[in-house]
């Protein structure tokens, strides 16, 4: 499993 | 205390309405946003809106002096780069840090020097500790408002406890809602094929569903998020699949989110 990026994520919203 | 888990320094924003801080951990998984709303204070004056940038370790050792009945007061002055923590003690009984601030080195034989009658006479009613302010750079970037397909809703004890049993046993847990249940399921560290279920469904849960919903997170930080426990009686898990989980605690005038990062694949 890899692990999802939380600033990444809301970089892209 | 609870965001020092997650967070070693962050900004305290201040301003006439609330203190607010928003910070991420260093690995980018886990986020937490704290609001404590002015009228939860029994005082509270803002003269001009400033960040407070703190080193939260040092904060929260600093924390640990105080005693339950302690009142704290948080000071800050214009330009200043110190935050000014007075605690004040309610009860006329000295507390242990004062014993031992006012016994060490005592000769029994001699009377207590000036000096430390002065201090008896003050330090009972208050300590001063300072911790120096950073400029650390605010995180100003917002998220959007998510829509959430589910929300559930229980005793934040029974969420501490699920969190913290399933975390004697695993790395990683599933939470899955469907209509009528809540599934907390452990997943072994290298195969998810032989998961071993947990009762999960306490007394008092709500469940608000749109979608069945199934995701996987790292069980040490929701043990880290399930520390915010004390502050509120009930805990909310906010989830929609492939986006972060909603941990919250909301308390009378103010909460603490904690959001964290699914895991992907299987």
């Amino acid at each position: 499993m890899s692990q999802f990026n939380l600033k990444q994520y809301y970089a892209e919203q | 205390k609870s965001c020092s888990i997650l967070v070693t320094d962050a900004n305290f924003e201040c301003n006439e309405e609330n203190i607010m801080l928003q910070a991420m951990d260093n690995s980018h998984i886990a986020l937490v946003s704290v609001e404590i709303g002015a009228p939860g204070f029994t005082s509270y004056r803002c003269d001009r809106t400033m960040p407070l940038g703190v080193d939260l370790t040092s904060l929260t050792k600093v924390l640990r002096c105080a005693k339950d009945e302690n009142i704290c007061t948080l000071k800050a002055a214009d330009e200043a780069d110190v935050l000014n923590l007075v605690y004040d003690a309610k009860s006329a009984f000295f507390s242990p840090f004062f014993f031992a601030f006012m016994w060490h080195g005592r000769d029994a034989s001699s009377p207590f020097p000036p000096f430390f009658l002065l201090c008896s006479a003050l330090l009972p009613l208050f300590i001063h500790l300072n911790i120096s302010l950073s400029s650390q750079t605010p995180i100003t970037s917002s998220w959007p408002e998510t829509k959430y397909d589910t929300r559930v809703t229980l005793p934040s004890a029974e969420f501490t406890r699920i969190v913290r049993d399933l975390s004697q046993l695993g790395e990683h847990v599933r939470i899955e809602v469907s209509k009528e249940v809540v599934r907390i399921s452990k997943l072994k560290a290298k195969s998810s094929a032989e998961d071993e279920d947990n009762d999960s469904i306490p007394t008092g849960v709500v469940i608000e569903m749109n979608q069945h919903v199934s995701l996987t997170f790292s069980l040490k930080y929701l043990v880290n998020f399930s520390k915010s426990g004390s502050l509120s009686g009930e805990v909310q898990l906010l989830m929609s699949n492939d986006v972060p989980l909603l941990v919250a605690y909301d308390f009378t005038q103010g909460y603490i989110r904690c959001y964290l990062a699914p895991k992907i694949g299987d």
